[in-house]
């Protein structure tokens, strides 16, 4: 801003050369290309005190990860990668460090649709991700769906659930999808937190052509195999409260030896 | 004496830790009197300065460093100095026209993490490599 510039216990200031309008694009321009970005982005929601479920795990998971960095001194900094299996009743812990992640990149939940109470058995609930912001240059070490799961309704506290996700693998007008099981997870009926399923193989799948992308289904039967509406189970979609939104996590690493692109 | 680069405890909040802040912020009057021996000084990246904490969620800078001073002979052993910057300074004290004095530069960077807001809203976690300097030496 052209303001002399005052220094700790220095009363003497060191004059700033102001910038013109064009010199301070460029000085952004420059500074965005080094940290990979091709331009300024504008998001719709602003960045100050995020509420939403993905901000808030994403910003636990930064602060593990600056954490490390402080205390490390030239060792590489890792980023952690939650429990694969996990359930928590808070927002969703960073977890353990599992894997060296040079981007995680949380995605939106674009698309939703049920098979609810209303439409025949078996229910489920689909969810469609946005892959548009993939780094280029970097595979994919690990991809985590993250579903709250609330109480529910009442009558099956005591029984157990066996929850599935699976990936749509093709759709047809006719028939059913094709689909391909992820992973599982066997609770009680009255459990309540963040549940974390593994879809690796999905994401890997869908970052080879985006025309894979059809998204994950999900669902929820009772011990001996009746299905159950997901909703009613307590899981909690698009739209439940913000802070309990489902998201996707995937953990990138860079390719072992990026060429240097010259600018 | 050259002030030895303070060792900073770990950052809890995302509040500013220096009073200094970029673009362009140097720590040390460049007197012309007292030769400043190769070291770290202070520069802060400030993306509140940059105005964009409207897609930057954390953090709101960070500190980046940079090597400046002079690596004249004796190199003595603070300065990290190279095999091959001490033969060069030896050979600059001979002669001082034809072969310049080593350079003062980075000698370990490390990376920084910075987390944002991409256009369609999706959260980034971004690790970027070789964004802040660890520690200077002459080459």
């Amino acid at each position: 801003s052209g303001s002399t510039v005052r220094r700790r216990g220095h009363s003497a200031g060191v004059p700033q050369r102001r910038l013109s309008g064009a010199e301070r694009r460029d000085v952004q321009r420059e500074i965005l290309s080094v940290l990979g970005l091709p331009g300024r982005p504008r998001p719709r929601i602003p960045a100050r005190a995020p509420s939403a479920a993905a901000p808030l795990f994403m910003l636990d998971l930064y602060r593990a990860v600056a954490g490390e960095e402080e205390e490390e001194d030239g060792e590489e900094a890792t980023v952690s990668r939650p429990v694969l299996t996990g359930l928590s009743t808070q927002s969703p812990p960073p977890g353990s460090v599992v894997s060296r992640a040079d981007t995680v990149v949380s995605l939106v939940n674009m698309v939703e649709q049920d098979r609810d109470l209303f439409s025949p058995k078996p229910y489920w609930k689909e969810f469609r991700f946005d892959l548009t912001q993939v780094p280029t240059g970097e595979s994919v070490t690990a991809a985590e769906f993250r579903i709250y799961k609330g109480r529910g309704v009442s009558g099956h506290g005591n029984s157990s659930w066996h929850i599935s996700i699976y990936e749509v693998a093709a759709e047809h007008p006719t028939r059913e999808s094709d689909l391909f099981l992820l992973d599982v997870q066997d609770l009680r009926a009255g459990t309540e937190g963040w549940l974390v399923f593994d879809v690796t193989a999905a994401s890997n799948h869908w970052l080879v052509d985006q025309k894979y992308n059809l998204g994950l289904r999900l669902y929820v039967e009772t011990e001996d195999g009746h299905s159950v509406d997901p909703g009613s189970a307590g899981l909690v979609g698009r739209r439940g409260p913000r802070s309990k939104q489902p998201f996707m996590v995937t953990f990138f690493r860079a390719s072992p030896s990026p060429a240097r692109v010259t600018r | 004496a050259a002030k030895a680069p303070r060792r900073r405890q770990p950052k809890k909040s995302n509040d500013l830790p220096h009073p200094n802040r970029l673009p362009g912020i140097f720590d040390d009057v460049h007197a012309t009197d007292r030769r400043q021996v190769c070291r770290r000084h202070e520069l802060y990246v400030s993306f509140q300065d940059l105005g964009w904490l409207d897609w930057v969620i954390a953090p709101q800078g960070y500190s980046a460093y940079y090597c400046e001073g002079e690596c004249a002979f004796p190199l003595d052993s603070c300065m990290n100095a190279t095999n091959h910057a001490i033969l060069q300074s030896l050979v600059h004290l001979m002669k001082p026209e034809a072969v310049p004095k080593a350079c003062c530069a980075p000698t370990k960077l490390s990376a920084t993490s910075v987390l944002y807001y991409d256009s369609n809203n999706n959260v980034i976690l971004k690790k970027h490599r070789n964004m802040v300097v660890k520690s200077c030496g002459c080459h």
